[in-house]
């Protein structure tokens, strides 16, 4: 929408009302996470500021578009739009942006379909023209998280809206992540420069390797390569498909001598948070004693050099494919992330260590990975309500829990992905507590594009409600799963049991699945993570000022009125009842441009009110001016006329 | 272990968009999920 007046600031004060449900507010927090990788709007609890957003649970998920100045603007998350692709929907409405379709050019891309929609719906087909709506240079964006589905508001079976190039006809209405073209038209609107808690990403595609250094003091190099003896043949970012690029780094064990050690070391860093994820693919055709350690040099007054401080060693042993790490971080000042190659082993052999597609951000790293290999295969040819599981991860919040993919859909979802998460107990596991209390897992399809900020990952959350009975019984969902669960003879012959799974049938569908990176090399990565929501059961506190003795201009000090007092007043538009000098009285809000007013700030007032004012008093003393202009031009005209008239007697007998 | 307690599919095998969940849900909003102030409704 044009119009600085509907821009927010950056940072985006929210109040997050008791009514949400506990999985919605902690997705809404992932969103916000995402806005923060992503683009430059940040968001803060409500902490008084004159306009903020109101996030509650409403009827179903709507929002207004653009800053609205109206004090609480409220924006709805109700039941089923928990998912995360919606809630960022919702706040880029907020944000300012209508939908994709409604562009003043929509019709050079896509036709509408009007004896498709269905009846009374016509309008929510509606284009802004341009002067009331910019597309900000952006081309049409049949990928934005804006667009409508190609089926939305049909009567009938066939779709409303075809998009002039076929091969987008089940593009549109995508709801998982930003597009690029979504990320870039925010950028353009809130002026952004970079994501506040992106750090730096690196594909090894161009030859200043994004500023990487070699480390001093080893006595070995890694090298920018398109390929290794012994492996790997190509980088991980292209996988090979480009001549003339997909570059990665290499440091050849096989030919350095014994003790010898490489240092690759990132650009310097300068973190905001205090905790960072370091994410990158390593390839390990090495010696199985070598090893690959991660350390991060600090530096600061004391150490202006840096002082090296060891994170950890990334385990595991050769394995002729391309693997996914996670490192976390808890980096205070400025940094560099070094990668410490060492050949531990003697000998010579062709191999060494690889590095491809390396990120870093400032945000909590995925606890554990899930990698199915061969995926389109294992799409392909599982039938239906046919599941298979993720190994049992142990998250650090002491549960162990396990996802369920059904391939090929569960029974009555066919052509999709359904997902299920697991609570899983060991016989004689103690130290938890039954009913699971308020644990969200997040179960997200990765989409491996090489930089962070570039992926449309798909997630979905479920929360362990302790509450939560299951269906058609008095037992509780989530409670311990030797007693709710089923027992299961783990691969390596142990015993478990796994308790109900909830998730979804309609995960993401085969065509998503199959687009954008989501498989690459043939494997499907799903990235698993427990955490602990029950802070989010307690009440967001209001801000401080609503509750807190108000001065006035006039000296008197006004105090919070006792509760009988103000009993008597109501103040309205969210008016705060104040005792003044005895007497209980209503104190209006007021925005930028507008305010409120009368006993109990039932009246609205505005600068546009004034310029009204002005301009009707002096349109009515244009008015009165051209009456007495008028009334003045007829007497004349009258009198001239008589005079005429007595002038022209005719003479006849004058003098008779 | 007792008798199975049945999984939980929390879109009840739907795949709702936004729009499908205001739509069933009787909102009726302005391109199905946007709400106007008394301005924009006025012009609009």
């Amino acid at each position: 929408i044009i119009g600085d007046e509907y821009r927010w600031p950056k940072t985006i004060p929210y109040y997050m009302e008791d009514d949400l449900e506990i999985n919605a507010k902690g997705v809404i927090l992932k969103a916000f996470e995402q806005y923060r990788l992503k683009t430059c709007i940040d968001f803060k609890p409500w902490s008084g500021e004159a306009n903020y957003i109101s996030i509650f649970k409403g009827g179903g998920c709507f929002s207004s578009v653009g800053n609205r100045r109206v004090g609480k603007q409220s924006l709805s998350i109700g039941s089923n739009c928990d998912r995360i692709a919606t809630i960022e929907h919702e706040f880029l409405h907020a944000l300012g942006f209508w939908h994709e379709q409604s562009r003043a050019d929509r019709d050079d891309y896509v036709n509408i379909m009007w004896d498709r929609i269905s009846e009374g719906k016509e309008h929510n087909f509606n284009t802004y023209n341009d002067n009331t709506s910019s597309s900000l240079g952006v081309p049409y964006d049949y990928g934005s998280m804006m667009h409508y589905s190609k089926n939305a508001f049909r009567n009938g079976t066939e779709p409303t809206i075809v998009t002039k190039i076929p091969a987008f006809s089940d593009v549109i209405g995508q709801r998982m992540e930003f597009s690029d073209s979504d990320l870039l038209k925010l950028h353009r609107l809130y002026n952004c420069t970079q994501g506040s808690t992106f750090l730096d990403s690196c594909d090894f595609e161009r030859e200043n390797i994004c500023g990487m250094i070699q480390g001093q003091g080893d006595k070995a190099d890694w090298v920018r390569v398109a390929k290794a003896d012994g492996g790997p043949n190509t980088d991980y970012s292209n996988m090979g498909k480009c001549t003339g690029s997909g570059y990665f780094m290499h440091f050849s064990t096989g030919t350095a001598n014994t003790g010898d050690t490489a240092l690759l070391e990132s650009r310097l860093l300068y973190p905001k948070r205090g905790y960072q994820c370091l994410q990158f693919f390593y390839y390990n055709s090495a010696g199985p004693s070598d090893s690959l350690k991660i350390h991060v040099r600090e530096y600061d007054n004391a150490n202006p050099n840096g002082k090296l401080r060891f994170i950890k060693t990334i385990d595991g042993s050769p394995q002729d494919l391309w693997q996914l790490h996670h490192v976390s971080l808890d980096v205070k000042k400025k940094f560099r992330v070094v990668f410490q190659g060492t050949k531990e082993g003697s000998g010579t052999f062709a191999g060494g260590q690889s590095l491809d597609d390396i990120n870093l951000s400032e945000t909590t790293c995925p606890e554990f990975i899930w990698r199915v290999k061969n995926f389109s295969h294992v799409m392909e040819n599982t039938p239906t309500n046919t599941s298979i599981f993720s190994p049992p991860f142990t998250s650090k919040e002491g549960y162990t829990f396990q996802m369920e993919l059904y391939p090929s859909g569960k029974a009555g979802s066919p052509g999709e992905l359904s997902a299920y998460a697991h609570l899983v107990a060991r016989e004689g596991d103690t130290g938890q507590i039954w009913p699971c209390p308020w644990k969200q897992i997040t179960m997200m399809l990765m989409d491996q594009h090489p930089h962070i900020q570039k992926r449309m990952s798909n997630q979905r959350s479920v929360t362990t409600d302790p509450n939560m009975k299951a269906t058609d019984s008095d037992r509780f969902f989530w409670d311990d799963p030797r007693k709710v669960g089923v027992e299961v003879t783990h691969t390596d012959g142990s015993k478990y049991f796994r308790g109900p799974g909830s998730g979804t049938a309609v995960y993401l569908t085969h065509l998503r699945a199959k687009s954008r990176d989501f498989i690459k090399g043939g494997d499907a990565i799903f990235l698993l993570t427990m955490e602990d929501v029950s802070h989010l059961t307690v009440t967001q506190p209001l801000p401080s000022t609503t509750q807190q003795p108000v001065t006035t201009a006039v000296t008197t000090t006004v105090t919070t009125a006792p509760i009988n007092l103000c009993l008597s007043v109501q103040c309205l538009n969210n008016g705060v009842c104040m005792v003044d000098e005895g007497k209980a009285a209503c104190r209006c809000v007021v925005g930028d441009d507008w305010w409120y007013y009368g006993d109990s700030c039932q009246y609205k007032g505005s600068i546009m009110d004034k310029t009204t004012l002005a301009l009707a008093s002096s349109l009515s003393v244009l008015g009165v001016m051209l009456l007495v202009t008028a009334v003045s031009v007829i007497c004349l005209k009258k009198k001239y006329k008589k005079h005429a008239n007595n002038s022209s007697v005719v003479m006849e007998n004058i003098s008779a | 272990p007792t008798t199975n307690v049945l999984d939980y599919d929390v879109d009840s095998g739907r795949d709702l968009d936004i729009f499908d969940i205001n739509e069933e849900a009787g909102l009726n909003l302005v391109e199905g999920d946007i709400v106007l102030d008394e301005r924009q409704t006025r012009n609009s």
